[in-house]
């Protein structure tokens, strides 16, 4: 028997909405330590991992280990059922061809039910290495997402480039060049609001935007981003799923043949 | 010309 309830619901909702448009269908690794996902995009070039640990549930119960293949357009019209308020619980027996998520009002006065098919899926599972980063930098998530919006009209890729003195976005393209450059904020009022760099060594990699973009949906989930970067190495993008777990995202730089 | 390589290259399978 799988069960777990969660009072604020739209921290799922939102999850769903930061993964729809880079995944179709991946699966959900349940233990009795929480909810786990890890997954390609179609072309393999970016990975998404998504930890929902079990604490972070207000009631969480995994018998035994199991792992529910999922159709994320599906699950994700299903979640756009439940109200931002609703409390949400996913249900799945032992072996179960089926999971089922229920939404409860918050005065419990309206209860809603919905199955949906589970599908075995066979997925490739990457290891990923503990890794020291040669620059890690925080920034607002809201900040980050008009950054790589607003460069993607000039280019296909952005160049980020890390030193001390803050951070440089750039994109060149036939229309032009943009370049955005955040230095490290002195002091906020505001924790979230903070530009914060933490660097061993200056870094400058270039990445798609289109992929970028996407992992943007995911700004709904926190008030800031971290971007985790080394040499050569794939960028990681990070989002808190409140204090429960994370969404981190992991692109390849381009590099030259 | 820069490339963009598959996220399989940096991480292995498992």
């Amino acid at each position: 028997m799988f069960e777990a309830r969660l009072v604020q619901g739209n921290l799922l909702k939102k999850v769903l909405e930061s993964l729809k448009d880079l995944l179709t269908e991946a699966s959900w690794d349940c233990a009795d330590t929480g909810i786990q996902l890890q997954a390609m995009d179609n072309s393999h070039v970016s990975l998404v991992s998504v930890q929902l640990r079990a604490d972070g549930f207000d009631k969480f119960r995994c018998d035994r280990q199991l792992s529910m293949g999922m159709n994320l357009t599906s699950m994700s019209k299903i979640l756009r059922c439940a109200a931002n308020d609703d409390i949400i619980t996913i249900k799945a027996q032992d072996q179960a061809d089926n999971v089922t998520f229920v939404f409860e009002s918050p005065n419990q006065e309206k209860v809603a039910d919905y199955e949906m098919k589970l599908m075995n899926l066979d997925q490739e599972h990457l290891g990923i290495p503990e890794t020291d980063y040669a620059a890690v930098i925080k920034l607002p998530a809201a900040e980050f997402q008009r950054i790589i919006k607003d460069l993607s009209q000039f280019g296909e890729s952005v160049v980020i480039s890390c030193t001390k003195e803050g951070v440089k976005f750039s994109a060149a393209g036939d229309i032009g060049v943009g370049n955005i450059k955040l230095a490290q904020t002195a002091s906020v009022d505001k924790e979230e609001e903070a530009v914060t760099i933490e660097m061993q060594e200056p870094v400058t990699l270039t990445f798609a935007c289109r992929y970028l973009n996407m992992f943007t949906k995911a700004t709904c989930l926190a008030p800031q981003v971290t971007l985790s970067m080394s040499p050569e190495v794939p960028l990681v993008v990070e989002y808190k799923i409140g204090d429960m777990g994370h969404v981190r995202y992991y692109l390849a730089p381009k590099i030259e043949d | 010309e820069q490339a963009q390589k598959p996220i399989t290259q940096f991480f292995s399978q498992q």
